[in-house]
C-alpha cells in the first residue's frame, strides 16, 4: 500500500515538474484532471470527520490541493494555459460522471449522503483516466514526463491490487468488493497503455500510441 | 455498523 500511495504521489509530483519546468501542458487532459479532483473532494468529505490517521489526513490534503493546483496552472496560468490541446481534449466527461453517480446511488453499502458520495467517487475513479487515454493516443510525440506520469499513476492502483491480496490473507473478515471490482476494472483500463509504454522504454523511443 | 477497515485507504 504504501509503494502504491508513493507512486500516487510521484506521479502527481511528476505532472506538477513537468508544467512548472516546462511552462507547458501540452498532452495534459483537464478533463482528467478535474475528475480527479472531483474524485478527491467527493472521496475525503470525510476530512474533518473522521480521523483515521496523521499520514491519512495530510495525503488527502495534498491530494485535494496539488489537483487543484494543476488545474489552476491549465486554466489560469498566462503562459501555460496558452499549451493546453482544449480542441483535442473533448471526451464527454458526463458519459462517465452520472453513470458513476447512478451506479453509486444504487449500488452501495449504506445509504447515506456521505456514502453514496464515497461509492461514486470509487467508481469515478476507475474511469477518470479515460480523457487522459485518449488525449495521448491524438498526440503524436507523447513527452517522456507525460508518459511517466500515466505510467505512474497505473501503477498505484496495480499496487494496491496487491495490498488488498495481502490484506485479505492476513486481516480477519477484510472484505470491500465495490474498491476491488472498481480497482481491478483501473488497471484493467491501463494494461493497452502499459503495454506500449513498456515497449518504447525497452526500445529507449518515444511513446507513440497506434490510433 | 462501521467496521474497523472501513475506508482507512486513500
Amino acid at each position: 500500500r504504501e509503494a502504491g500511495d508513493m507512486t500516487h504521489l510521484f506521479s502527481i509530483i511528476v505532472l506538477l515538474l513537468k508544467i512548472n519546468a516546462t511552462k507547458s501542458c501540452s498532452g495534459v487532459s483537464l478533463k482528467t484532471q478535474e475528475l480527479y479532483l472531483l474524485v478527491f473532494v467527493t472521496r475525503y468529505l470525510d476530512l474533518f470527520q473522521s480521523y483515521i490517521s496523521l499520514y491519512n489526513s495530510c495525503m488527502k490534503f495534498i491530494f485535494i490541493v496539488s489537483s487543484g493546483c494543476i488545474i489552476g496552472y491549465m486554466r489560469k496560468h498566462k503562459v501555460v494555459s496558452q499549451t493546453y490541446d482544449a480542441e483535442q481534449d473533448t471526451f464527454r466527461v458526463a458519459f462517465l460522471v452520472w453513470p458513476s453517480f447512478l451506479l453509486a446511488a444504487v449500488i452501495n453499502q449504506k445509504l447515506s449522503v456521505m456514502e453514496i458520495l464515497w461509492t461514486f467517487s470509487i467508481y469515478l475513479e476507475s474511469v477518470a483516466i479515460l480523457p487522459q487515454l485518449v488525449l495521448l493516443q491524438r498526440t503524436k510525440n507523447v513527452d517522456n514526463l507525460t508518459s511517466n506520469y500515466v505510467f505512474l499513476l497505473g501503477s498505484y492502483r496495480g499496487l494496491y491490487l496487491l495490498n488488498w491480496i495481502y490484506r485479505c490473507l492476513t486481516e480477519e473478515g477484510y472484505r470491500q468488493w465495490i474498491v476491488w471490482i472498481s480497482g481491478l476494472l483501473q488497471t484493467a483500463i491501463y494494461c493497452d497503455f502499459f503495454y506500449y509504454y513498456l515497449k518504447s522504454w525497452r526500445k529507449n523511443e518515444r511513446l507513440s500510441l497506434p490510433s | 455498523r462501521r467496521k474497523s477497515w472501513d475506508h482507512d485507504e486513500l
